[in-house]
């Protein structure tokens, strides 16, 4: 196996707090991401279309475009169902790119699936937030390296609003 | 004299007018995203454009909610980004969307890019207030997030990313204080959008930066060469550059463009607060006035803005108040004392290019 993450900081962040293991039977909805082709192509297109002394500005992709430059490839696609249906993950949704995968699985199901991971529930956040995350990194069969990106829904916790309700400016000069 | 940021006074600072609005006769359309499981409601919006949208002619509600909507209380930030996207772009139609509902698994800003990738229709421009320090996430995350707004930009969706509240940043790497970029603020492939505030906070006067705008340069992203030319006269003219250990200069330099972050009035909740702060509040209003010139290009049969990066360095900036004064917080320590860079004629890693000034820059954004 390996660890498609090794630099993804896990650290809970400031004002959120554990409240133990998610129960094995529990369900969860994670986002495989695989891997796209043509990117190098991808660049070119940007390129092209946002120059405005190119000829082609303005002539934009559309969806369907770009699902057909950057799709995965067949094995890519092959490779990644199999895994995942071999362990279970159901109620599997794709997108029109193709790219990401998002499917359910069950929690000894998706510890199973990614070694390491472990997965937790949280709460935080002003909004008292819920989250499931695992505290510790996930691996991958080294036969999917070539085909997955990163799993969504292990680490990243959901962000904090940086706006702030400053005093109010004193006045310059007296304001009626 | 005001009390703070309104609409009117944004519309006064940036001269639009009550013409520039919205025709209502065109597909166009813009969308504001927000990651923070807060919920909005349109009796804001409709308390929010009683109390100051008397002189524009303006929506009365949002076109579509992506993501539940409950009956929690209203968030902020939430109110904030509909009630300034619905005041810059006045009258277009605007997608809110936000996250709440979502299984407890799941990433809320990753659920908005699959959504990017599977609706053939989407508004042309989305203003989005969401950043991560870079050397928090993983290379592999970064540089897929990375694709996604190229794909975005292939399809000539224009995404606009607040540039963040803390200045350059600041962290300790073995032992030595570094600036601290974030993601995606510093990715090529987005319009980042700093802050400013006016000089005097109870006039209309000309603007001077805003101490929390994030910007700085990426340790992920080399420089990508449409900014080459702006960063090298930035860093050869700078009269207050930091310690270069600080900062990597061959980064991606950010933010791009700015507009006013400091005092704003929302409503949230029924309740009017003012003195809000950050580049949450500028990202809005950048993007409704990028959805104003949508929509003149739109009614002369030209396609929408798209990815603006290359555009705006390759016009030196055309079309914005160029913000000369002010410097943004970084560390605090002796050498460089919380100061982080300073802004200067022309490009700059705090407020990039300026401020809109919306007929100028309608004037060169509008051909070809």
């Amino acid at each position: 196996t390996y660890s498609p993450e090794p630099d993804q900081r896990w650290m809970l962040p400031p004002g959120w707090v554990s409240l133990g293991r998610v129960d094995s039977e529990e369900e969860l909805s994670l986002t495989f991401a695989l891997k796209q082709q043509n990117l190098e192509r991808l660049s070119e297109l940007v390129q092209v279309v946002s120059d405005p002394n190119s000829p082609q500005y303005g002539k934009y992709l559309t969806l369907e475009d770009v699902a057909e430059l950057v799709q995965p490839s067949p094995l890519t696609l092959r490779t990644v169902r199999k895994w995942l249906l071999a362990a279970g993950a159901r109620n599997c949704h794709s997108v029109t790119t193709q790219d990401f995968l998002t499917c359910w699985l069950s929690v000894w199901q998706a510890e199973l699936l990614l070694p390491g991971a472990e997965f937790h529930r949280y709460v935080g956040g002003p909004a008292e937030t819920h989250v499931v995350r695992s505290p510790h990194p996930y691996q991958l069969p080294q036969a999917l390296a070539p085909h997955v990106d990163f799993v969504g829904g292990l680490h990243r916790f959901p962000p904090t609003s940086s706006l702030r309700q400053r005093p109010k400016p004193q006045g310059v000069g007296t304001v009626g | 004299l005001h009390l703070g940021v309104t609409p009117s006074v944004l519309r006064q600072r940036y001269n639009l007018t009550a013409q520039d609005v919205g025709s209502g006769t065109t597909n166009n359309s813009q969308a504001c995203a927000q990651f923070l499981e807060q919920y909005f409601h349109d009796s804001d919006l409709t308390e929010f454009m009683r109390l100051f949208g008397s002189d524009f002619a303006h929506q009365a509600s949002v076109a579509k909610v992506v993501g539940k909507q409950g009956r929690g209380r209203a968030g902020i930030e939430a109110s904030l980004d509909v009630e300034y996207l619905m005041s810059a772009g006045a009258n277009i139609s605007t997608w809110v969307y936000s996250s709440p509902g979502r299984h407890e698994a799941q990433e809320p800003f990753l659920q908005w890019l699959l959504l990017l990738s599977n609706q053939s229709t989407l508004p042309h421009v989305h203003t989005v207030s969401y950043g991560d320090d870079e050397d928090s996430l993983s290379s592999v995350y970064i540089q897929r997030v990375n694709t996604e707004f190229m794909k975005a930009a292939a399809r000539g969706l224009t995404l606009l990313f607040a540039s963040g509240d803390t200045g350059a940043g600041c962290w300790s790497v073995s032992g030595k204080h570094k600036f601290r970029p974030s993601f995606p603020a510093s990715s090529p492939y987005v319009t980042t959008v700093g802050g400013t505030s006016f000089r005097n906070p109870f006039l209309i006067t000309n603007e001077v930066v805003d101490y929390i705008s994030g910007g700085g340069f990426s340790n992920v992203f080399p420089q990508p060469s449409y900014q080459e030319e702006a960063v090298a006269q930035f860093l050869k003219s700078s009269s207050h550059l930091p310690p270069s250990s600080y900062f990597n200069a061959s980064g991606r330099a950010y933010p791009d463009v700015a507009a006013l972050s400091d005092g704003y009035w929302v409503v949230s909740n029924k309740v009017p607060i003012p003195w809000v702060s950050g580049t949450s509040a500028s990202t809005p209003v950048f993007g409704g006035i990028l959805s104003l010139i949508n929509e003149h290009r739109i009614l002369n049969g030209r396609p929408p803005l798209g990815f603006l990066n290359p555009r705006l360095y390759q016009q030196h900036g055309a079309g914005l108040f160029d913000v000369t004064h002010g410097c943004h917080e970084s560390c605090l320590n002796e050498e460089v004392e919380g100061q982080g860079f300073c802004s200067g004629p022309g490009w700059d890693p705090v407020t990039g290019w300026g401020t809109p000034n919306f007929p100028a820059l309608l004037k060169t954004l509008l051909n070809p």
